[in-house]
C-alpha cells in the first residue's frame, strides 16, 4: 500500500508495514510475505535435584512454558537514504533495537540488531529472539550448517537414529547454527547467515528464529555453578549483531545456484577484510 | 615468535569446551577477554611489522622523486569498531585506512568508519575520490553512557577491487565543505 516504507535495490527490496514491523520482500520482482519481529522466552526455574527438570541456563535452553512474550505491537522508524545504502532504523523498546539496511547491488538485507540490557526487575530470566516468518510451505524442514560446511537437512520434531519423543516442543527443536539457517519449498528459499554461533529452529513451517541474546537468574546445575546473568558496570550486557538475509523467489527456484550465492555472501561476512587505521601529518602526495 | 606464542598460548586455552560454550564461570571469562586482548595487542607489532613491509618495502633511501624517505606507519586495529568506535578516525583530521582481504579472491565490500562530523574526503592509492554516504549512529547506541565516543556519524564508502589476500589503502581526511547531513525520510 502507498502507506508502506521500501528499501532495496535492484535485487532486493523490503517492505515496512505502517507499525515498523517488516512486511515483505521483494527479489526479481516477486514479493512475498516475510515479517521479522523480536520475541522472548521466559527462562524455566526448575528443581535442580531431579535431571529432567532443571532451571534454563549456561548449558541448557529450558522456555518455563510455550508461550513466547511479545516486546512491543508498534515500532518506531527512521528511514535514511543515499546513493550507497538505504537504511530504517527501528526502535522497539528500550532495550532492544535495530538498523535494517541495504547496500547499492548488494543481494542481501542486513539487521543491525542491538539487545540489552535485559531488564529482570521481574525476577524472570528472559531468553530472547529473532524470528522471521514467511508463508513458505517447508513441511517441518529446514536446514542448518555443519560449522560453517555441509548443510544437514532437520525435520522437526524426528531424530534420524531413533523414536522421539519431543516433550519439549522449543528446547527439543533447537540446533546450533554457526553460519546459516535456511528452509524452503518448490517455489521459494530464504536463509539466515549469522555473524556468531547462536542457538536456532523453524517451530512453524515458513518460520525460523535465532537467539541473540540470554540473561538467566539461576545456575542449570551441570556444573558452573554460576547463573547466567552476565553484567557490566552495574548492568546486564549488551549485544550487538548481524543477520544476513537471503531470499530466493521464483516459479520453480534454483536451489543450488541460490546456495551458491549464499555460500560466497557467506565466505565475505565471516571473513571481512581486516581493518587497520593510522594516523598522518603527510599530505595525500608524500603518502602515496 | 614471544607474541605469537602467547596468542598460540591463549588459542590453546580457548579451545576448552567451556570457553567455546561459554559455560567458563564468570571471572574465568573476564581472564578469557584478558588474555585474548593481551594476545591480540602483542601480535599487533607483527602485523604492524608486516605491513610496514608490504606497504614500504624495506628500502631506507628515498623513493625516487620524493625527498622524504619510506614512513613507517602505526597500524592499529580498532577492536570496539563492532560497536562503531574508533579513537583514530574520531580524532584525527586525516588518516589511512588499510583493507587486508583474507578472501582468496578479488571482493568488494562497504567500509563503516565511526567519525565525528561529516566532512571528510576519500582517495583511493589513485588520488580518485571516493563517493561517500553518512548515517546516523543509532540513538540507542550513542545513548550508552560507558560508551566513550565522539562518534555522531559512520561514513559509508565502497572499497572495490581488494585483491585476493593483499591489500588497499585509503587517505581520508577533513575538508572545509561538509556533505550533507543525513536527514530522515518524513514518516511514511
Amino acid at each position: 500500500t502507498s502507506s508502506m516504507t521500501r528499501i532495496g535495490n535492484e535485487h532486493i527490496r523490503l517492505n515496512f508495514d505502517t507499525n515498523g514491523f517488516l512486511a515483505a520482500v521483494t527479489v526479481e520482482g516477486m514479493t512475498r510475505i516475510i515479517s521479522q519481529d523480536f520475541l522472548y522466552y521466559e527462562g524455566a526455574v526448575g528443581n535442580n535435584l531431579e535431571f529432567q527438570n532443571r532451571s534454563s541456563g549456561a548449558y541448557i535452553f529450558r522456555p518455563l512454558n510455550s508461550t513466547i512474550k511479545i516486546v512491543t505491537t508498534k515500532v518506531d522508524i527512521t528511514v535514511y537514504r543515499g546513493s550507497l545504502v538505504e537504511e530504517v532504523h527501528q526502535v522497539f523498546n528500550d532495550w532492544i533495537s535495530q538498523v535494517v539496511r541495504v547496500y547499492r547491488h548488494k543481494n542481501y538485507a542486513e539487521f543491525e540488531w542491538l539487545v540489552g540490557p535485559i531488564p529482570i526487575d521481574d525476577d524472570v530470566g528472559k531468553e530472547v529472539i529473532t524470528r522471521f516468518e514467511t508463508d513458505i510451505k517447508s513441511e517441518g524442514i529446514f536446514f542448518t550448517d555443519s560449522n560453517g560446511r555441509e548443510m544437514i537437512k532437520r525435520l522437526r520434531n524426528h531424530r534420524d537414529t531413533w523414536n522421539v519423543d519431543i516433550v519439549e516442543p522449543e528446547a527439543g527443536n533447537y540446533y546450533p547454527i554457526t553460519t546459516k539457517i535456511a528452509l524452503e519449498d518448490n517455489r521459494a528459499r530464504l536463509a539466515i547467515l549469522t555473524d556468531r554461533a547462536q542457538g536456532g529452529s523453524s517451530l512453524k513451517d515458513g518460520s525460523l528464529e535465532l537467539m541473540v541474546h540470554r540473561r538467566l537468574l539461576h545456575d542449570d546445575a551441570f556444573g558452573v555453578g554460576e547463573a547466567l546473568n552476565e553484567t557490566a558496570y552495574g548492568q546486564g550486557l549488551i549485544a550487538r549483531g548481524t543477520h544476513y538475509l537471503m531470499a530466493g523467489f521464483s516459479q520453480k527456484i534454483d536451489s543450488p545456484t541460490q546456495e551458491a550465492l549464499e555460500r560466497f555472501a557467506q565466505l565475505e561476512t565471516t571473513l571481512p577484510t581486516w581493518k587497520f587505521f593510522s594516523k598522518t601529518e603527510y599530505t595525500f602526495e608524500d603518502w602515496m | 615468535l614471544p607474541h605469537l606464542g602467547f596468542m598460540r598460548e591463549t588459542m590453546g586455552i580457548m579451545q576448552h569446551h567451556d570457553a567455546v560454550t561459554g559455560t567458563e564461570k564468570q571471572k574465568v571469562a573476564y581472564d578469557y577477554a584478558k588474555r585474548l586482548e593481551v594476545a591480540f595487542r602483542a601480535c599487533g607489532a607483527n602485523t604492524r611489522a608486516a605491513l610496514n613491509l608490504l606497504t614500504t618495502g624495506n628500502n631506507p633511501e628515498p623513493v625516487e622523486g620524493h625527498t622524504r624517505r619510506p614512513v613507517k606507519f602505526q597500524f592499529e586495529s580498532c577492536p570496539l569498531l563492532n560497536i562503531s568506535l574508533c579513537d583514530v578516525s574520531e580524532e584525527s583530521d586525516q588518516f589511512v585506512l588499510t583493507l587486508y582481504n583474507p578472501l582468496s579472491y578479488s571482493t568488494a565490500e562497504y567500509i563503516r568508519v565511526p567519525v565525528s562530523d561529516n566532512n571528510f574526503q576519500i582517495l583511493d592509492h589513485k588520488g580518485v575520490i571516493l563517493e561517500t554516504q553518512y548515517v546516523p549512529i543509532p540513538a540507542n547506541l550513542i545513548d550508552l553512557s560507558y560508551r566513550d565516543s565522539q562518534a555522531k556519524y559512520e561514513m559509508v564508502f565502497l572499497a572495490d577491487e581488494l585483491p585476493p589476500l593483499g591489500y588497499r589503502s585509503y587517505y581520508i581526511k577533513k575538508t572545509n565543505e561538509p556533505s550533507l547531513k543525513p536527514i530522515p525520510d518524513p514518516a511514511n
